[in-house]
């Protein structure tokens, strides 16, 4: 039968928490084995930047929803964390079958890595919510936390965003097909547009890429 | 995931895309 909006919003919304009631808040045995085996152990900076984006989280989301719904966000960001972790497995256990190797050393000291991963995961939870975080008493006006927002609130460059979107994916076979269409979004509105603004680690890409190919050309200004 | 198009080759994953190769 089909569903009205608000029916399909609360699917969403209970099989999210169903799919992350059986995730942990931390890491488990199997990614501490995986930290354990790198290089240089990753696990305290892990756990410090997840405790140092909450804060960050909860401030945005209070400064856009209301300061009354402070916990409100630390709850989403919590759910976030989970899912974090949860595709963090799943994405290295497929990179050790594929490569054959159990040290992941580079990647997972990595900040932008985990920022990355840890926003897609954040904007999953945001968008499954939806737009409007205020309570229901009519009380707030419509806030929109809607793609890019995310990118703001944890200063992650848009390009190093998309990296982690096919991947994650790919790591996560629960997500519903609405939600692999929002992140396809993401994607488009990165490759037509965010990762074309000034600044963008694109045009360094591009600047070693001609420089590798033996190209002379001065790169063009990011304005033309 | 039919609808998604997905353009990374048999040979490339996370580790490549952060230079972790």
């Amino acid at each position: 039968l089909p569903q009205t909006p608000v029916r399909a919003a609360m699917n969403s919304i209970q099989q999210l928490i169903m799919i992350l009631n059986s995730a942990t808040d931390k890491p488990s045995d199997t990614l501490v084995r995986y930290f354990n085996n790198c290089t240089v152990n990753p696990k305290d900076s892990i756990l410090k930047r997840v405790e140092r984006l909450e804060q960050v989280f909860k401030k945005k989301f209070a400064e856009a929803v209301g300061q009354g719904c402070a916990e409100i966000g630390s709850q989403r960001y919590k759910l976030g964390v989970r899912l974090y972790y949860r595709v963090m497995e799943s994405m290295l256990k497929s990179e050790e079958e594929r490569l054959s190797v159990q040290n992941f050393s580079k990647l997972l000291n990595g900040n932008v890595f985990h920022t990355s991963l840890l926003a897609c995961a954040v904007e999953v939870v945001v968008a499954t919510y939806g737009r409007n975080a205020s309570p229901s008493d009519g009380t707030s006006a419509e806030t929109d936390l809607s793609f890019p927002w995310i990118l703001n609130v944890f200063d992650l460059k848009a390009f190093d965003f998309y990296k982690v979107i096919e991947s994650f994916i790919k790591a996560e076979p629960s997500l519903t097909r609405v939600m692999i269409k929002h992140l396809e979004r993401c994607e488009h509105q990165i490759m037509e547009s965010l990762a074309w603004q000034s600044g963008s680690p694109l045009f360094e890409l591009i600047k070693q890429s001609k420089e590798r190919e033996g190209q002379a050309d001065q790169p063009e200004p990011s304005v033309t | 995931t039919q609808d998604y198009h997905f353009g990374l080759e048999e040979g490339e994953g996370i580790s490549e895309l952060f230079d972790c190769d």
